[in-house]
């Protein structure tokens, strides 16, 4: 189902930008 | 088109009820006075947005607009300081919001851009990994607008 995968393929989007997001340093740089 | 333009702030008040601010967040114009967002932005960050300086945001505002644009005032300046100086990161290329179209005319737009702002805060605080935990709770198309509201505020910042 094509818009299935297209749901699924959304939800890595969001996924990847809010891990990559946590994963990045707090506050200001070093 | 209209949709476009108050997709941002739709979804950002969507984000923002998650504080479960005491003041009503509802709609646009609840959050003219001021007082929902300021509280949020006490929980963001309690030291820099101090018990002090949420006592100095009018509660009491009803309609009158030059209160809310003072409240408003009082939270855009504090908001940019706290980029400037506990984030270290300028957004001078960011389109700042016209406050007096927020308190006269509950501007969607315009507010949606200083809701962007305090978004900004809660994903940089301290305190960041809650606040983004519970953005990846919120359905899917406010995630979209969220991520992308994010994404714009991060290319307009000079560390």
């Amino acid at each position: 189902d094509p818009n299935m995968k297209a749901g699924a393929a959304n939800e890595g989007v969001l996924a990847n930008f809010f891990n990559s997001l946590l994963s990045k340093k707090t506050g200001a740089p070093g | 088109m209209e949709e476009n333009k108050t997709a941002l702030v739709e979804s950002l008040i969507i984000w923002l009820q998650t504080f479960n601010t005491p003041a009503p967040c509802r709609t646009v114009e609840d959050l003219t006075t001021g007082a929902a967002i300021s509280q949020a932005l006490h929980q963001i960050d309690p030291a820099w947005f101090s018990n002090q300086w949420l006592s100095r945001i009018k509660t009491d505002v009803e309609d009158n607009w030059r209160l809310k644009m003072n409240n408003l005032k009082k939270i855009l300046q504090m908001v940019i300081n706290y980029y400037n100086e506990v984030l270290a990161q300028e957004i001078s290329d960011f389109p700042s919001p016209d406050l007096a179209k927020v308190a006269e005319h509950s501007h969607p737009v315009e507010m949606g851009r200083l809701l962007q702002l305090v978004l900004g805060c809660a994903v940089r605080c301290e305190r960041k990994q809650d606040y983004i935990q519970i953005i990846m709770t919120l359905e899917e198309s406010v995630q979209h607008v969220v991520m992308t509201a994010i994404q714009e505020l991060m290319s307009k910042e000079i560390m």
